[in-house]
C-alpha cells in the first residue's frame, strides 16, 4: 500500500528491508507454483521411502543431464502379489492424469536372484475398464539374463490410465522351453524384490506443456 | 545491468537468493535447495529510455529529437526485466511421484529501461 502511488520497479521506492524480504518470499512461493501450475503446495500423505527414491534418481542420473525439455516422472508402484510363491505381482501406480502428453514409458523392476534356468517376464495391463474385470492385455516381454534390475519398455498408448490418477500392471512370468512354448516356473520364493530401495517405479518421459494448456479452448 | 548497490539510483537488478527451507518446502521441493529471485527496480530517467534493446544511434536520433522541439514524454520509462533463464526443479507431487520440469522464464539475469 506504501507505495500505491508509484510502481516498484519506475524508481524511488525503498522498503525497509524486513518487509522487502517477506515481499520477496510471498514473490517466491506464487511464482514457484504459478510456474508449477500448481493451485498450492502439495501434500504427500504417502512420501516414498529416501532409499528408494535416491536409488530411482541415481538409476535415473545419467540420462537426466541433458537439457530436459517437457518433464521426467518417477511413480513408486504399490505391489500387491497374488501369491507369494507365485511368479506374478500386480503394481499400481498413481501417476498424474497426462494422457495425451506421454512420449516414453519404462518400467523398472528388480528380479530377485533365485529363479535357476531362463525366465521371460510378461506384462499385462490390468482391470482395464474397457475390457472384462480381471482381463489381461498383453504390454511387454522381457527375457531376464540375470537377477538384479530390468527395464521393460512399454508402449505409451497402453498406459492412459483409467480410473483417474489409477494404473494397474500385471507381472508374470515363465520359463521359455526353447521352443517357444512356456511351463510354468518351478516353484520359488517371491519374483520380485519390492522392499526399501527395490520398489518397481514407472519412469515416464512426458512431452513439455502447451503454453496455455491450462485454459479451456475458445471453439 | 549492474546489480543493486545501496547508493544506486538507476535500474539495476536486485538480487535476492531464496531457500526453500525457509519456505518450509524443502520436504517437496528435492532439487535445488533455493533459487536466485532477482527484480529489477531503480529510476528509468529519459535519456536511459529504451535502453539496452534498441539500437544506441536510432535511440540518440529520438533522443535528439525530443530535444529539439522540447518534447517530453508524458509518460515515465520502467526499469524492467530484459533477460531471464529456465529454473529445473524435481519435486514431489501429491502421490508421491517425483516430477523433473524445467519451468521457463524463471530467474532474471538483466534489467534495462522500457
Amino acid at each position: 500500500p506504501a507505495a500505491a502511488s508509484q510502481c516498484p520497479s519506475c524508481g524511488g521506492l525503498t522498503l525497509p528491508p524486513q518487509v522487502e524480504r517477506a515481499l520477496v518470499l510471498e514473490l517466491a512461493k506464487q511464482q514457484i507454483l504459478e510456474g508449477l501450475h500448481l493451485p498450492g503446495r502439495p501434500h504427500i500423505p504417502r512420501p516414498p521411502p529416501r532409499a528408494a527414491l535416491s536409488r530411482a534418481l541415481r538409476r535415473l542420473q545419467p540420462r537426466s543431464a541433458e537439457p530436459a525439455r517437457g518433464e521426467e516422472l518417477i511413480s513408486f508402484a504399490e505391489v500387491a502379489d497374488s501369491a507369494p510363491a507365485a511368479c506374478s505381482s500386480v503394481l499400481t501406480f498413481r501417476p498424474p492424469p497426462a494422457p495425451a502428453r506421454l512420449l516414453r514409458a519404462r518400467l523398472w523392476l528388480h528380479v530377485a536372484p533365485t529363479r535357476p534356468g531362463a525366465l521371460r517376464l510378461r506384462l499385462f495391463r490390468w482391470g482395464a475398464r474397457r475390457r472384462p474385470p480381471g482381463s489381461r492385455a498383453l504390454l511387454a516381454e522381457h527375457p531376464v539374463r540375470g537377477p538384479g534390475w530390468q527395464a521393460l519398455a512399454l508402449p505409451p498408448s497402453g498406459l492412459r490410465a483409467e480410473a483417474p490418477g489409477v494404473l494397474k500392471l500385471r507381472v508374470d512370468c515363465d520359463a521359455p522351453d526353447g521352443n517357444g512354448t512356456a511351463r510354468p516356473p518351478p516353484p520359488a520364493p517371491r519374483l520380485l524384490d519390492t522392499a526399501g530401495e527395490r520398489r518397481p517405479f514407472l519412469e515416464l518421459k512426458l512431452r513439455p506443456r502447451e503454453p496455455g494448456a491450462g485454459r479451456a479452448r475458445r471453439r | 545491468t549492474p546489480t543493486c548497490e545501496p547508493e544506486t539510483p538507476l535500474c539495476c537488478r536486485r538480487d535476492h537468493y531464496v531457500d526453500f527451507q525457509e519456505l518450509g518446502w524443502r520436504d517437496w521441493i528435492l532439487q535445488p535447495e533455493g533459487y536466485q529471485l532477482n527484480y529489477c527496480s531503480g529510476q528509468c530517467p529519459p535519456h536511459l529510455a529504451g535502453s539496452p534493446g534498441i539500437a544506441a544511434s536510432f535511440h540518440s536520433a529520438v533522443f535528439s529529437l525530443l530535444k529539439a522541439n522540447n518534447l517530453w514524454p508524458t509518460g515515465t520509462s520502467c526499469c524492467v526485466p530484459t533477460a531471464r533463464r529456465p529454473l529445473s526443479l524435481l519435486y514431489l507431487d501429491r502421490n508421491g511421484n517425483v516430477v523433473k520440469t524445467d519451468v521457463p522464464d524463471m530467474v532474471v539475469e538483466a534489467c534495462g529501461c522500457s
